[in-house]
């Protein structure tokens, strides 16, 4: 699905440069559950907007299915966005004028798709991560754990094939996260779905296929998980 | 220290009522270390607006030092929130044009402290969480985890009495986060600051000298835990 050739980012500021990712080298399977774990600042969500094709590398290639992401169209980029992945941010990207309820159609909207059903997977969803009685509530009415739901049931709105998740539960006490990890963990093994999950948290590697090891922008270790 | 006698927080949205906080009883007294523990939504971030006298209570009354918060001047408030209290937000809160170190500084401009003084004070705290080398980032050119050091740096800046920290280490790998918290204990015991934590994460109770159990807007239980 998708697979990272050499990949290097580096930042400049002025004349500093900082390189977050040095030379990574990743394959990730169609279907697959990896998990990207390392500490603060290792380069994770900087991985992430890579894999989201929401950047492209200072060096080295980043392909989705066997084609390179710096080749591609504006139009065709847009479709993997909107169509193929689902994305969970580390700060949420809430539409701060829009209700719950509308942050989590909106996706939907940029497919146009019908009002009624969006309007209707919207609640399914919402229903999901418990938060059924907050349709009406804008962001700032919500809590920091609330909002992350909110991003995580928009991210599945358009029942993407592909998840990308950066630290999804870090706002949310254990039984909430676990409920939601475990949700996902079933979109995986019922649905096929490819789940990327980024986060410093070893708790969240429990459904995983595979467990990145990421330090200092660079791959430490590849941790394969045996599972009946 | 801190009172509060049956407050409540009702929010009102258009037709419909909302209570986040139901009739809290808490005391809080000089130099404890108490963490507040709940779940996503049970309204700890609530109630740290109104202990950090950021925010007014429906019902019930707020007090400071036994003086009710309702009836202080701006000018006190101001004080308080400027010099006695320091802040750690769930949403870190860094100005987007300023950069770390400045970000760091800005409690200190707020009480006119002396330019070199500031910067010095300023280095030593970002060295204590490990971002001395990142002084010049803005906040965009930050991790998750990274923002959220430079928060906790931040509220230190004007060696604060009292410590309002809610969820500080939700972006932090186990490790950084230990070593937060270790570093927050040591302020405790060494110069006996008051910490008051608010999270969702049983792990930060470590040091704790009382743990406030709240769920749904109301105390559930008050845990004193024996320490030698
Ligand atoms: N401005 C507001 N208007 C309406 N409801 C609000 C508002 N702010 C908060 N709430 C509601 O009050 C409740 C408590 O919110 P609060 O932010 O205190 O929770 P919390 O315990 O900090 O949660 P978390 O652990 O998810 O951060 C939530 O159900 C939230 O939806
Ligand atoms: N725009 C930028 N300019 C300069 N440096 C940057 C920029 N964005 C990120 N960095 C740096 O790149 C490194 C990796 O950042 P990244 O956000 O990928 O870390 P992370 O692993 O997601 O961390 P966390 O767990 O704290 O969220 C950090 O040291 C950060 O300071
Ligand atoms: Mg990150
Ligand atoms: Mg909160």
């Amino acid at each position: 699905l998708m697979r990272l050739t050499d990949v290097w980012k580096i930042y400049k500021m002025g004349e500093v440069e900082f390189a977050a990712l040095k030379g990574i080298d990743l394959e990730i399977m169609h279907g697959e559950f990896v998990v990207i774990l390392g500490p603060s600042g290792s380069g994770k969500s900087t991985m992430m907007n890579l894999l989201g094709c929401l950047d492209l590398p200072s060096k080295g290639v980043v392909e989705l299915n066997n084609k390179d992401i710096a080749k591609m169209k504006e139009s065709e980029l847009a479709q993997i966005r909107g169509q193929l992945i689902g994305f969970i941010f580390q700060t949420f990207n809430l539409l701060p004028t829009l209700n719950t309820i509308e942050n989590v159609m909106l996706p939907l909207e940029f497919q146009e798709a019908d009002p009624d059903e969006s309007w209707k997977r919207a609640e399914e969803l919402l229903d999901v991560v418990s938060l059924g009685n907050k349709k009406y509530n804008l962001p700032s009415q919500l809590s920091g754990g609330q909002r992350q739901r909110v991003a995580i049931a928009r991210s599945l709105a358009v029942d993407p094939k592909v998840i990308l998740a950066d630290e999804p539960t870090g706002n949310l006490d254990s039984e909430t996260g676990n409920y939601i990890l475990e949700f996902l963990d079933d979109l995986h093994r019922r649905e096929g779905k490819t789940i990327i999950m980024i986060t410093h948290d070893p708790e969240l590697t429990k459904y995983a296929d595979r467990v990145v090891h990421i330090k200092d922008g660079m791959v430490d270790n590849i941790e394969i998980i045996k599972r009946e």
